[in-house]
């Protein structure tokens, strides 16, 4: 049997049987993606599973990786209470090299959305990193940055299109490593050093990153045959 | 005048039969997400030369029942999957990785003598 089973497996893409010590949460896009297509075979409506229309890219895999980064510490005090700034991390290997890559989309989750908590502003940077994390380095080697954003209150999930980014740094495939900087943008009324070191520490519990990525795999979609003209 | 087939015989005729694969039963609901399982099917049944003229069967079905009319010493046709489709899979890997994927000729619609 467990041969079989392993013989099996491997036609799912897998080494070996997998043995997650704890499910990671599911995003509502890959379960409503997950669900349309139940729904359709259910109805026996046939579907191009070659197409994620939800995301409207070709694909027949999509994987969601989630961020294996850490938190970098500023020396001086002041930067402290006004800078976060985060390794991003992630492992593409488990891509095959036969797979081409049709989206790379970064999911940054700031925290819930609520109605207190309303600020301060924070400025977003996000750079790629040059090379391996040097212990001790205080912030890491990095490209240009490629995304600057603005949003007015510490909430709600902001995504980034790193598919040409993913790309160029896709052979081999290895880990995409980003330099995120968070700039908590002080200018309120009195009490704002307790309120910037509190939005800090409140973003160091509540960020969660992952890369939402979608392959084709030739091998398993031919590519639409030209119609005779 | 057709000869009516006795009704056991019928049952005993290629036909799909149904058949619902639990991950838990596989011990594989530890990585995967969803479903909880899903309704595969499978083949099974006698394809004697009667029913090849009558089921979706192909054209050698067709001889090889005849040849096996002839001849018992060839076999007859066999019951296989006529019509197949996909599931998709929501699952976890060993790098927390959750990934969606689907899966072709998982599950078995219909059946023939092949």
């Amino acid at each position: 049997f467990q041969f079989q089973e392993r013989v099996f497996l491997q036609s799912l893409g897998l080494d070996k049987e997998p043995s997650p010590k704890k499910f990671q949460p599911v995003p509502s896009i890959l379960k409503r993606i997950f669900q349309d297509q139940e729904a359709a075979a259910t109805a026996g409506v046939s579907q191009d599973l070659c197409y994620v229309k939800e995301l409207g890219v070709s694909g027949n895999i999509l994987r969601l990786l989630p961020d294996q980064g850490f938190f970098l510490y500023s020396e001086s005090l002041s930067q402290a209470s006004s800078r976060l700034q985060k390794l991003l991390s992630f492992n593409l290997s488990a891509i095959k090299d036969e797979e081409q890559l049709t989206m790379a989309q970064l999911g940054l989750d700031l925290g819930p959305n609520t109605y207190y908590n309303l600020g301060p502003e924070l400025e977003l940077a996000l750079s790629l990193v040059q090379g391996p994390h040097v212990w001790g380095q205080a912030t890491p080697k990095t490209g240009k940055m490629f995304a600057l954003q603005s949003v007015p209150w510490p909430q709600g999930v902001l995504h980034f299109n790193l598919l040409d980014v993913a790309k160029r740094n896709n052979y081999p495939r290895k880990n995409l490593g980003l330099f995120l900087e968070i700039l908590v943008k002080g200018g309120r009324a009195s009490g704002v050093n307790f309120q910037l070191e509190d939005t800090c520490a409140r973003l160091r519990r509540s960020l969660h990153a992952s890369l939402l990525v979608v392959t084709l795999n030739p091998e398993q979609c031919h590519p639409p045959t030209r119609k005779r003209r | 005048a057709a000869i009516p087939a006795s009704k056991a015989s019928c049952k005993n005729l290629c036909h799909r039969h149904q058949l619902f694969i639990n991950f838990r039963d596989l011990g594989w609901h530890k990585w995967i997400i969803a479903p909880k399982g899903f309704m595969a099917n499978y083949c099974h049944g006698d394809c004697p030369f009667s029913l090849t003229t009558s089921l979706n069967s192909s054209n050698y079905a067709f001889m090889q029942a005849l040849m096996h009319a002839i001849d018992p010493a060839v076999p007859q046709a066999v019951c296989i999957p006529t019509k197949l489709s996909p599931i998709s899979m929501l699952y976890q890997d060993n790098d927390d990785n959750v990934i969606l994927r689907h899966y072709e000729n998982m599950v078995v619609d219909e059946c023939g003598c092949g």
